[in-house]
């Protein structure tokens, strides 16, 4: 601990990324002021639906702004970087969403990035059964990381741990990839250590966490996939873009 | 969709190139 402080210290490389992590209220107004502007759309498909993929596509496009401006990430060459994003852009997207839910988010009802409220009880109604099934699977791991206080400083970094996990061998520059994701192990069980003594293990909780995001992920593409082969997406879904493309 | 080269997704190369704007 630093003398004068007033408990134990944060690692730097999660102060970094707290610096870098743009703040709920500035996210919002963007993509509400995106979604404001009329869309192309398909006149067929339900409105609020349509809104949801839009809302999901700018939510994507401040994700990879937000890794643009990463340390390690931006001194990436674009090829690597690229093989990064697309390994993991839905596990950011769903793990975007968690977080919201465990920071802001009331019992009963899921947060949406605009700042909307939907009951739990109109997804059951509304929603199909794919959909309520994986929002029903999501709000077990917000009951879980809830439990586990996952606090701001640990949600930056097991998304910086996110961005970076993959095995370097699928990318050109390995050693400043895997150094990063050793930096980055390290300083959350650094801090998980300091600041949660009493929680024992809570940094391969976290982990284990992070396993669930991932089947988390791969359930939202295959519910997007399946979408898509109903011709029900909106055209030029960037999401769907993402999900077509060759992966490692 | 449109495609990048190699199976990359035009969007990405979009958001990530420093020379282009993204949709």
């Amino acid at each position: 601990p630093e003398p004068f402080s007033g408990g134990p210290s944060v690692p730097e490389l999660i102060l970094q990324l707290l610096q870098l992590e743009p703040e709920e209220d500035q996210v919002r107004a963007r993509i509400v002021g995106c979604l404001q502007e009329p869309a192309k759309g398909r006149p067929d498909q339900p409105a609020p639906f349509s809104l949801l993929c839009r809302m999901a596509d700018q939510t994507f496009i401040s994700i990879v702004d937000w890794a643009r401006r990463c340390m390690v990430f931006k001194e990436l060459e674009v090829a690597d970087q690229m093989t990064l994003l697309q390994n993991c852009w839905s596990e950011l997207l769903v793990f975007d969403h968690i977080y919201r839910q465990v920071q802001y988010g009331k019992e009963g009802s899921i947060l949406l990035v605009t700042g909307q409220e939907v009951e739990l009880s109109v997804v059951a109604s509304q929603a199909g059964s794919l959909l309520h099934s994986l929002v029903l699977r999501a709000q077990e791991l917000v009951l879980q990381l809830h439990a586990l206080q996952l606090d701001r400083q640990e949600f930056v970094c097991l998304k910086f741990l996110i961005l970076l996990s993959l095995d370097v061998k699928f990318l050109n520059n390995h050693s400043l990839v895997k150094d990063a994701q050793e930096k980055a192990n390290a300083a959350l069980l650094d801090y998980t250590l300091c600041h949660y003594p009493h929680c024992g293990d809570k940094f391969q909780q976290l982990l284990l966490c992070l396993v669930e995001v991932r089947a988390l992920s791969v359930q939202a593409k295959e519910y997007l996939y399946h979408k898509h082969l109903g011709n029900e997406m909106p055209r030029n879904n960037l999401l769907i873009e993402m999900l077509q493309a060759k992966q490692t | 969709p449109c495609q990048g080269p190699v199976g990359r997704p035009a969007i990405l190369q979009a958001l990530l190139s420093p020379s282009l704007r993204a949709r």
